[in-house]
């Protein structure tokens, strides 16, 4: 078995790339610059729980950012807190010790292995949400190398968790 | 055929984690 420590944080990203396809939102999630605006990560969000990643949370992500990476940035923090928020709030849990994606380095640089951190949170998010069923099985479905990787992601976040 | 029976025993690992995933009671207290 995998050692958390042994995550490789680009595959991490590729791979939970190939998961955050399955949700079929709107914007088009296929590279990683796809990605670094925030906003199919709040669709995604949004997907997962419509109550609290509400339509009045999802109108404050700019979906004009283009290649402003100061907008792009202002994004991902709002994400980064709304899903912190969210497992505080709604899961009742608190993430410790777990390396908080850095939003610049994504913003900026698109760097593959701070948003495999930023998806692995938002996979957290949905492995424990109260559709996680619908989630979980659509995970199973994925090519088992995928589901691996999703595997080590969510047993490292696991290691993490404090109710 | 060793190889099948690595493959298989994976699919056993991910199927029991998924699994004990879904039966996890989580959510806030609440």
């Amino acid at each position: 078995m995998n050692t958390l420590d042994s995550v490789d944080r680009v595959e991490l990203c590729e791979s939970l790339m190939t998961w955050i396809q399955t949700f079929g939102v709107e914007a088009s999630c296929k590279k990683i610059d796809d990605l670094t605006n925030g906003v199919v990560m709040a669709q995604v969000l949004q997907k997962i729980d419509p109550a609290y990643f509400d339509d009045n949370w999802i109108n404050r992500i700019k979906t004009e950012a283009g290649d402003n990476w100061r907008l792009k940035i202002s994004n991902l923090k709002k994400i980064l807190k709304g899903i912190l928020d969210y497992n505080h709030e709604i899961l009742g849990q608190q993430i410790n010790d777990f390396t908080l994606p850095d939003v610049n380095l994504v913003g900026e640089h698109s760097d593959a292995a701070e948003l495999g951190r930023m998806l692995q949170l938002i996979l957290g998010c949905a492995v424990n949400c109260d559709q996680k069923q619908e989630y979980i099985q659509t995970i199973m479905m994925m090519e088992e190398s995928v589901q691996h990787v999703v595997m080590t992601a969510i047993q490292e976040l696991m290691s993490k968790e404090t109710p | 055929d060793p190889n099948m029976k690595g493959a298989a025993a994976n699919e056993g690992v991910l199927a029991n984690f998924f699994n004990s995933l879904l039966s996890k009671k989580t959510g806030s207290p609440g």
